[in-house]
């Protein structure tokens, strides 16, 4: 999947199984991906774990869990507020919210200022979080694996790395380079993606990916909404615009020459 | 519950003789659910000037420990939580757990200038260290959000 993480990078992974993309002393989230399509060397997220670790006086532990085909719009136990024990009440500022049945839930936890959105386009999961930077930041700094193993603070580690010009993330206008996935040229998949985001738009690129690497439209329309999450949970100076990322550093989705 | 007890026994050891400094304040409600009541929350007092003040705020947030299994759903409680950190936060006392800031009520009587209030408590124990909804309207500006989002393949 494609990560955006809270320094602001965005990287283009192909990790497999499950893989921690948050975990502090308040926040634990886990991803489970799998390969798309047979074969294929991308994979995209099917379960995803959420762990509110609970405060005292506010809340005791509740954990989300979606999968494909799945997103309930409750907690495991099957209450939709934080509380203590087996009650629930509003003032414990965790609560669960159903946007659009079956597609859309987003969580919000007031007592650390934090939301998440967990969406289900086409077969597979997008997840969102916004977090003040204390709280993202509230892990051991003392463990050396502590920051390394979330996703959401070092990306993809290199070797899950993928090369989106070798995926043959798009032409630049320039006419394609012939590499197809599915029913898509570089040419219909940017047409297709511009028919959803701008070319401007910080996802743009990784639905011209998506499309090319898959042929599955339904990844352009998750690109659309990742960057409709961004739009509404993201700091404003937290947005980089792709010209931006095409400058970045090692991993930032840069047009094919 | 018994949050009511809790405060009346603020409300009595803010009120009676020889808690000048706190008088000066005006007077002092309890926290009720519209937050602290009453004009103590006006202004920065020294640190020695709210020695009492946040002596009775300490015994305030025991008294609510204590009943904090019974009043979990009790917005009075909640809201008393909350009102007292506010309280003490404004008036320098230095949290619920440590020893009485700026020395005691010594120096209430002294001529010397107010010595500097005390460092404030450290970054990680704001928002999240509070009661719940502390945070909705204690939040950070914009600039202060982390945002990460995992999509597509």
């Amino acid at each position: 999947p494609h990560v955006r993480t809270f320094p602001g990078g965005m990287h283009a992974c192909r990790v497999a199984g499950a893989w921690p993309l948050v975990d502090n002393e308040h926040v634990h989230v886990q991803a489970t991906s799998v390969p798309v399509y047979g074969g294929a060397t991308a994979t995209a997220t099917s379960k995803l774990t959420i762990i509110f670790k609970g405060q005292q006086h506010c809340t005791d532990e509740r954990v989300y869990h979606a999968e494909t085909d799945d997103l309930p719009a409750a907690f495991v136990d099957g209450t939709k507020m934080g509380g203590l024990g087996r009650r629930q009440y509003a003032a414990s500022g965790l609560l669960v919210t159903e946007k659009v049945p079956g597609r859309h839930v987003e969580i919000s936890a007031v007592y650390i200022g934090t939301t998440v959105a967990v969406r289900q386009v086409g077969r597979y999961l997008t997840f969102a979080i916004r977090t003040p930077a204390h709280v993202a930041e509230a892990y051991d700094h003392d463990e050396s694996l502590g920051q390394a193993l979330q996703l959401c603070w070092r990306g993809c580690p290199g070797t899950e790395r993928l090369d989106q010009e070798a995926g043959g993330a798009g032409d630049g206008g320039g006419g394609g380079d012939g590499r197809t996935a599915g029913v898509f040229t570089a040419r219909t998949a940017r047409a297709a993606c511009e028919e959803r985001l701008s070319v401007d738009d910080p996802y743009f690129e990784t639905c011209v990916f998506d499309l090319l690497t898959t042929g599955d439209l339904s990844f352009a329309q998750a690109a659309a909404f990742a960057s409709q999450d961004a739009v509404e949970l993201a700091p404003p100076l937290a947005v980089v615009s792709s010209r931006e990322q095409r400058g970045g550093g090692p991993g930032a989705l840069r047009p094919s020459a | 519950c018994r949050i009511l007890k809790c405060n009346s026994e603020f409300v009595a050891a803010t009120s009676g003789p020889g808690r000048s400094s706190v008088e000066d304040g005006g007077g002092v409600a309890a926290v009720g659910p519209a937050g602290p009541v009453g004009p103590i929350g006006r202004g920065r007092p020294s640190p020695g000037s709210a020695a009492p003040l946040c002596a009775a705020l300490r015994a305030y947030s025991a008294c609510t420990r204590r009943t904090s299994r019974a009043c979990r759903g009790d917005l009075a409680y909640h809201s008393a939580v909350l009102g007292i950190e506010d309280l003490m936060a404004q008036n320098a006392c230095g949290g619920t757990s440590a020893v009485a800031a700026g020395g005691g009520g010594g120096r209430l009587a002294s001529s010397e200038p107010s010595p500097p209030p005390p460092p404030a408590p450290p970054a990680r124990a704001g928002p999240v260290r509070r009661a719940c909804g502390a945070t909705r309207a204690r939040a950070p500006p914009a600039g202060a959000y982390r945002y990460c989002g995992l999509s597509g393949d």
